[in-house]
């Protein structure tokens, strides 16, 4: 319990920081290979103008912060050392790399795990769960934790809702009774459907 | 340090009490969504006459738990309360339930994450990764851990190579540089292609 005490004190120094910045934070939180690198890849290329910059955080390798850096995004890579998530501390250590470039926008991808991640509060404005269609229906009941702190839900892989069992109104009932405020975002990285709704989101 | 060393402590008692009932233990480790449920399903149905038991670890709910029971199977329900692994002293208290259904295979399906459940033993006798083609191609090399302790890789829902971004003989190759020893399992358990060969593998 001391653990997440401080990083509870460190979050709040990070969040006055992102705000004396006019700085914009998302936490992606979503199982491995829920396509939140993806996400990132295609929001960066329609954002065109605006400044982004993502923290990244992956157990053992920089595979992730390599993929990014090859579109131009500055990138500050944090490899946890097999840590199943990330915590305030290290976002704040990352950002000292950031800060410089002068975002507009920070994406903070966690480490690709369903759990704990959503118990550390990185200061981050936004905390946007990522669920593939292809995990299946059951998640948000079984990993509610996510869920429930969370202000978005990107849906992805909706190209390939004709080959699996998930029904997008059966699960969006199911996930506004575990929170009536989340936003749920369905869309598709290689179809482009639904990207348009999520950009106006994440705001002027 | 001290968590794991008492937790080998307890998963020795675990394999020696397995072993005493001559019963083979398997211990499936993968994300949220991978399949492990559907596998045990799909085991279940094919080995008639041989008797399954299950220790199902899920962080909140029964779900995992009363899907199985439906199909019958005698299954002891492991809810961590957000613990993002199963260890070796739940697995113990959970088989005192089950022990008296003399199992011949014991499956452990362990909470839905590619970190942490790989590095507590549970005094299986064999650490089964599961990995669904969905979650794309690069999840061995960026979670290692899961893929070196592995004897088993399966991989799950082949059925949906068409659709995605994944080359089984790729992956292979990838998992084979980092365990050599491993054996790997494509199958669906929607066309039942690849099922037989994991039957065998299971034994006699
Ligand atoms: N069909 C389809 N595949 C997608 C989509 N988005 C991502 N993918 C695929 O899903 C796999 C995983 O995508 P990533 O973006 O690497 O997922 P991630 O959540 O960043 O994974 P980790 O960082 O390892 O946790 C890759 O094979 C992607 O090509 C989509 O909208 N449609
Ligand atoms: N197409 C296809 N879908 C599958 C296959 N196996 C499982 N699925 C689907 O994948 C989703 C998740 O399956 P589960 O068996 O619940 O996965 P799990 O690993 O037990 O999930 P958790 O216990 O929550 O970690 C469900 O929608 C299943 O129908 C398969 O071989 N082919
Ligand atoms: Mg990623
Ligand atoms: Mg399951
Ligand atoms: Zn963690
Ligand atoms: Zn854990």
């Amino acid at each position: 319990k001391a653990i997440l005490s401080e990083n509870e004190r460190l979050a709040q120094r990070n969040r006055k920081w992102f705000k004396s910045l006019g700085l914009r934070v998302i936490n992606l939180v979503g199982s491995p290979g829920s396509g939140k690198t993806s996400l990132i890849e295609a929001t960066a290329q329609r954002l065109s103008g605006r400044r982004l910059a993502v923290i990244e955080g992956d157990p053992e390798t920089r595979r992730d912060a390599e993929r990014l850096q090859a579109l131009g995004i500055p990138v500050a890579a944090v490899t946890t050392g097999g840590v199943c998530h990330l915590d305030a501390r290290m976002v704040h250590r990352a950002f000292h790399e950031l800060e410089p470039t002068h975002p507009e926008i920070l994406f903070i991808e966690n480490v690709g795990n369903l759990l704990c991640p959503a118990d550390f509060d990185l200061g981050e404005d936004l905390l946007a769960v990522v669920l593939s269609v292809t995990e299946g229906e059951d998640k948000p009941e079984k990993y509610p934790q996510a869920f429930r702190r969370a202000k978005a839900l990107v849906i992805t892989k909706i190209d390939l809702l004709p080959y699996v069992d998930f029904d997008l109104e059966r699960v969006a009932n199911t996930v506004l009774k575990i929170n009536p405020e989340l936003r749920i975002f369905p869309l598709s990285v290689k179809t482009g459907e639904g990207l348009s709704a999520w950009l106006e989101f994440l705001g002027p």
